[in-house]
């Protein structure tokens, strides 16, 4: 499984529909400060479901929403390539939309169609897809990870084994 | 449980020494603080770089700490490798020999794995097959795709 | 000591606003969460970058933040200026741009008030009046002065 | 008051005697990840003071002195420039040097002369110079400053004013 595509509207700095169509291998992203580089890691931690606006880097899920647009929504859709079929959807690209109205009601779509958030979380688990695995590493994240006690290191091995 | 720990353990720090070895000159591994009871201790993290002594992370420097934790965290993924990765500036505190290290490796790595990597260096940008452009006009952010030689010119 | 605090609060805005418009095009200021009663609540610190919409450094990007709280803490010195500044690797989240802007604003501030700069980024380093370089061998760190001409070869 | 000179020698990476001569103006200090940049900002800590073995990335001040080498001591001097006579001290330059034996005992000297902790102490206060001012910004530390609570900022403020 690895990313195909993502497209965005109306979620943080990308008021405008926007595509990003990644390979396989190695892609990278660059920009100035402030341009929105790190809002499309959100935008992917979004899309997998994530529920804790600290790790979008808000202190409430309504400030996703792009300000100072007309639409009041944030929508996020994330493709990714099922050849394997270890998401457990019989097609070969399984897109996962998430919206998020100014009201605070959620929506979740697989490919279009309406699904529910736990339907999804399900079929991502089953590929050990999750929104805050340890192989998403955000910004400025590596120094909590380098000056963790020996103790608390302990504790993250457990979790994991 | 402790058989089953002390067995995924060596597991990952299998994992840890192949991977360190493959971005630095060095060597990096995990120590348990109480082999006999590895829950009533902690976990050390080892790095040895160059022909220096080896030393527990908190006490290495800004740089050598970015490289091990880059390491230690691929070593430990649930599922080996992960399916995708995605770093957000991962390379911020390396100096130039050892940002051509990591995107060295990480160029390696996504033969199997996807890699996602936000960066201001040239260095690792230079390695990617696919970069993107992330542009701010008046408060709206847009994407285009770069060419890598057109990257250089934006950079400066 | 309401109104010493608010005095004081006021000067230090007033430094905050001065210290980053030199730095960057845009402004910053600070806001007292509960201006009747300052003590019973926080204080926002405020950064606008160009012709974006002013936010709390908290939802700033990484880059934002790292101008903001340079500015904020040259700002917030008892005395002020400070006999002397050192920084180590603040710049490490900058772009090129921004890099070069905080270069020529630590030149323009080291006419008043010394400046010990620790830094792996060339923009920075040609702005010095005097460099340094470190080394180390077999885990034992030397010292040398450098030519700024021969430090970009070094980098490399 | 600014900082003339530092010598090193057995502190941390620095086994061998070193100096640095800075200017008055721009001083930069360059080198690869590891070569003992950072070691230097703790160096000029030490010598002003400091306490915490935290604040000079140690877990025990014992840890400061340079593993490896037969000389079993670290010492730092530090020169500041006096000529406004804010350090109420009777001479142009000020040197401090501070000593730390493997036994834990440490000593001071001020311009060559034996003194106590508490008049060094007691002498950069007079002159607004701490080892842990807002004036010295460790590696790392820019992000702890920006993600301060609005209450945490407070705090910080009243502290200062
Ligand atoms: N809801 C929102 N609406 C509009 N803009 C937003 C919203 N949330 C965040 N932003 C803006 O997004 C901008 C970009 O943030 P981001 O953290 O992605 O930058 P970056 O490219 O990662 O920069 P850096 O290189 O400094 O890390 C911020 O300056 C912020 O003002
Ligand atoms: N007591 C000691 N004896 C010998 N070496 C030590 C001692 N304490 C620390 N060191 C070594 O000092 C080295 C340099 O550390 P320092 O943090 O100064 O590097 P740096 O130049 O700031 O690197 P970076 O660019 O990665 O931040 C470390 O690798 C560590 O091994
Ligand atoms: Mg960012
Ligand atoms: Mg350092």
């Amino acid at each position: 499984v690895y990313i195909l595509k993502l497209e965005l509207k109306g979620f943080k700095s990308f008021r405008d529909h926007t595509t990003l169509e990644f390979t396989k291998g190695f892609n990278a992203i660059t920009g100035k400060n402030g341009s929105g580089k790190s809002n499309i890691l959100d935008a992917i931690r979004f899309a997998l479901g994530s529920n804790s606006p600290k790790s979008l880097r808000e202190s409430r899920m309504s400030r996703l929403i792009n300000e100072g647009s007309r639409n009041k929504f944030a929508r996020v859709s994330i493709t990714l390539s099922n050849e394997n079929g270890s998401i457990p959807v019989n097609s070969e690209k399984v897109t996962i939309t998430r919206e998020l109205m100014e009201d605070g009601t959620q929506r979740y779509f697989l490919n279009g169609k309406r699904i529910t958030k736990n339907a999804i979380e399900d079929l991502l688990a089953a590929a050990s897809i999750s929104s805050d695995g340890l192989n998403i590493v955000p910004q400025g994240s590596l120094n909590t990870i380098a000056d963790m006690s020996p103790s608390d290191r302990m504790q993250l091995l457990q979790e994991i084994i | 449980k402790k058989e089953a720990f002390i067995k995924s353990f060596e597991q990952i720090d299998k994992r840890l020494r192949e991977i360190f070895k493959q971005i630095v000159d060095g060597n990096a591994w995990l120590e348990l603080e109480n082999p006999d009871n590895p829950f009533d201790g902690g976990v050390f993290l080892i790095g040895q770089f160059g022909d220096k002594q080896p030393r527990e992370s908190a006490s290495l420097s800004g740089g050598e700490k970015a490289v091990l934790s880059v390491a230690f965290l691929m070593a430990i993924q649930s599922s080996y490798p992960a399916n995708f990765y995605i770093f957000d500036e991962i390379d911020a505190n390396l100096d130039a020999e050892k940002a051509e290290k990591l995107g060295n490796f990480l160029k390696k790595w996504s033969m199997s794995s996807q890699i996602i990597l936000i960066s201001l260096k040239d260095t690792m940008l230079s390695k990617a097959d696919k970069v993107f452009g992330v542009y701010e006009r008046e408060g709206v952010s847009q994407v285009i795709p770069l060419e890598m030689s057109k990257v250089s010119n934006e950079q400066q």
